[in-house]
């Protein structure tokens, strides 16, 4: 990516703090839609061999050559592992492409594209051809993990909710973390929706998406001189020229038809009072305005984000669409140009996209997922010479502008990639842990559920701050059989799912693994409570340190919250210690959770839990 | 996905590789699906083995008889084969 990567932190070259020989044996599995070999992100300039632990193939296709940055690759329907839409060849570019000077989209974005561990190695696997199918996804993972990738990406998901012993990405997690392999999933743009959220299990890292400090803006200029901003992303440049604008209820196919023409249903509109102007819409179809040979489109979109067009687009908020449409009503002659999208700094940055999943989690409710945010807006990354980025025009790109949870997420793999290249020993769960503790904090922006915990997890990735947490929350293969067998899955389940001799005397509350996060479903709203979680934490920071606990309340929260002990001496690495959190109240907002901010922190390492409490 | 002759695409979960030197997945599968399915009509029925990184199988089967191969010691879920996307 070109910018994302500043705006967290991790600079380019010297600027970041590597380990360069350990980086070079990390692999990247992408669980995703294929990729393009020939893309310079994979290019395999000043690499060596592939590390001697690889075990996997270049299984491509016929014409798909692996080469020393890309030593894998499998397809597991008809044709090859190459990627058709680009999103494959853009998700593993942002996790691990090289460092690509001079890249940008029609000019757009410029700058050096690059992943968060350009050194390490990617293992392409191509779950997706148009569908991703479950069969095709356990392939992959048996794939994969056999092959001796380090961690896996995979930007697929469901808009339904399963048991976790019949969701592929859950099961495929699993024995990853059976193996040492962190496995992380995007969280899905079904929000704001309320439990939306359909990656849930504990064992997986799940990635909600936000905006960063670039945003595409586009400019529309009136025939009068006025200047409204909209947003789109538009490589097209009018070069300032004025054309007529025809609002959609002027240009109905029929009086009858006049309302559904202002908000541009194709079938209500008449293309030839379209065609050579600029078409304007109360709803956001510009691929109405291209069918009709419109110039353009003005449209009304409050939305925090949106995609590549056919054609010179605009999305005005709402204000500025009903001064746009006064402008209009007024002119004689009324006239605009839409401008070529130009990038601002975006000061309210990071702040969650409307369409990322939101929990609460439905089938661990005592689990908070999202777990983690990270960008997922117009992010600049390689493409397929495959993909068409416009409708049916021909054009191929090198790079693309991209938005979804399936760009946030390979942004935190990258980032645990680089927490392994300083701790290859850590376990999926410590890694996990060190991203979600040492995140920013994020706030709730609104009053409503969608707006919190619910939306940003733990908050938005620090990769530098990742890679030194000072203390993680471990959690063993064997916790989380204890965690199943908590969760009602019978002993026979269990030992079947982990391979080992399970009796499930020893059962844990999902509410007390030993999770990075805090959090409780209580049964009602309007009743006493008092829920406990029980931790242990791992020193990873140095010897002979001394963790005081903090406790910071959210605005409004209404909770008593003791943490016992109080403080923690740690006297060597890897010391753990045990802890207890005890949350009470009463009478919690039925449509909000309250929640509070957990830090131990040696005056060095501030290391952040949030803890969740909602009903209903 | 329905085949017309009202077999669905499933699959069997079966948790963790065993750990006997000797074990072999695929036949196991291919045993599993005989015992149900009847070695004549065996034809097409399995779709994908796993046996790398844990145990299971894709196969068409017929609604009863998932309930047969749901029932079997050793399986730990049945599910139809279902679609996903990219985000």
């Amino acid at each position: 990516t070109t910018a994302s990567w500043d705006f967290m932190g991790l600079k380019e070259g010297k600027g970041t703090k590597r380990n360069p020989s350990v980086e070079s044996e990390t692999i990247i599995g992408v669980l995703d839609g294929g990729i393009w070999p020939e893309s310079e992100s994979f290019s395999d300039k000043g690499f060596g061999p592939p590390p001697k632990k690889w075990k996997g193939a270049c299984a491509g296709g016929e014409n798909f050559t692996c080469n020393n940055k890309l030593i894998g690759a499998r397809h597991y329907s008809p044709g090859d592992a190459r990627d058709s839409s680009g999103h494959g060849t853009h998700t593993a570019s942002i996790a691990a492409g090289n460092a690509v000077p001079n890249a940008s989209f029609f000019g757009l974005g410029y700058g050096t594209m690059r992943g968060a561990v350009p050194a390490s190695r990617i293992a392409a696997y191509r779950v997706c051809a148009g569908e991703c199918r479950d069969d095709i996804l356990l392939s992959a993972f048996d794939d994969a993990i056999a092959d001796g990738v380090d961690i896996i990406t995979i930007s697929v998901g469901s808009i339904d909710v399963y048991p976790l012993e019949e969701d592929p990405i859950a099961i495929g997690a699993f024995h990853a973390m059976s193996k040492g392999i962190l496995t992380v999933n995007a969280a899905g743009n079904t929000g704001p929706n309320i439990a939306s959220v359909t990656s849930l299990a504990p064992w997986m890292l799940t990635v909600a998406a936000s905006t960063t400090n670039r945003v595409f803006v586009t400019k529309v200029v009136l025939g009068d001189g006025k200047t409204l901003v909209g947003r789109s992303v538009n490589v097209f440049d009018l070069k300032g020229k004025k054309f007529p604008l025809v609002y959609g209820k002027s240009a109905a196919s029929s009086a009858s038809n006049a309302t559904c023409a202002e908000d541009c249903m194709p079938d209500c509109l008449d293309a030839s009072l379209v065609k050579g102007k600029i078409l304007v819409c109360n709803i956001s179809f510009p691929y109405v305005a291209y069918t009709k040979g419109a110039v353009g489109a003005i449209v009304k979109d409050g939305s925090d984000w949106a995609q590549m067009e056919g054609l010179p687009v605009s999305g005005l908020e709402e204000d500025d669409f009903e001064s746009f449409l006064s402008y209009i009503n007024s002119a004689k002659s009324p006239e605009a140009s839409v401008l070529k999208s130009e990038t601002i700094y975006n000061q309210t940055a990071p702040k969650v996209l409307s369409f990322s999943s939101r929990g609460p989690n439905i089938i661990v409710p005592d689990i908070l997922k999202p777990d983690i945010t990270a960008p997922g807006l117009e992010i600049v990354a390689a493409n397929s010479l495959k993909a068409l980025p416009f409708y049916d025009d021909t054009t191929h790109v090198k790079y693309s502008v991209e938005s979804g949870t399936s760009m946030s997420c390979p942004h935190v793999a990258g980032v645990a990639a680089y927490v392994k290249t300083f701790h290859p020993e850590w376990s999926p769960s410590m890694i996990k842990s060190a991203i979600m503790t040492t995140a920013w904090s994020m706030n709730a922006t609104q009053t409503d559920y969608a707006s919190t915990e619910f939306a940003y997890g733990s908050g938005h990735v620090d990769p530098i701050a990742a890679s030194n947490p000072g203390l993680v929350y471990d959690i063993t293969k064997a916790d989380y059989m204890a965690f199943l067998c908590g969760m009602n899955y019978n002993a026979t389940t269990v030992k079947l799912i982990s391979g080992e001799a399970v009796t499930c005397t020893e059962k844990i509350l999902p509410r007390d693994l030993n999770y990075p996060s805090m959090s409780a479903k209580l049964s009602g709203s309007n009743v006493s409570f008092t829920v406990t979680f029980k931790r242990t934490v791992t020193n990873v920071g140095g010897s002979n340190s001394t963790y005081k606990s903090k406790v910071v309340l959210t605005h409004g929260a209404k909770l008593n919250v003791m943490v016992s002990p109080r403080v923690l001496y740690m006297k060597s690495m890897n010391e753990k210690q045990s802890f207890t959190v005890t949350v009470s109240g009463r009478g919690l907002d039925p449509k909000m959770p309250s929640s509070a901010s957990l830090i131990w922190s040696d005056g060095t390492h501030n290391v952040r839990s949030p803890i969740v409490i909602y009903a209903g | 996905t329905h085949d017309g002759q009202d077999k669905q695409e499933y699959i069997v979960y079966m948790g963790s590789l065993p750990s006997q030197a000797d074990y072999a997945p695929m036949s196991h599968h291919m045993s599993i699906l005989q015992e149900i399915v009847g070695e004549s009509l065996m034809e097409g029925r399995l779709l994908r083995s796993y046996k790398r990184s844990f145990n299971g199988f894709a196969a068409r089967l017929t609604d009863s008889e998932r309930e047969q191969v749901a029932g079997m010691e050793g399986v730990v879920s049945v599910f139809p084969n279902k679609k996903l996307k990219l985000q």
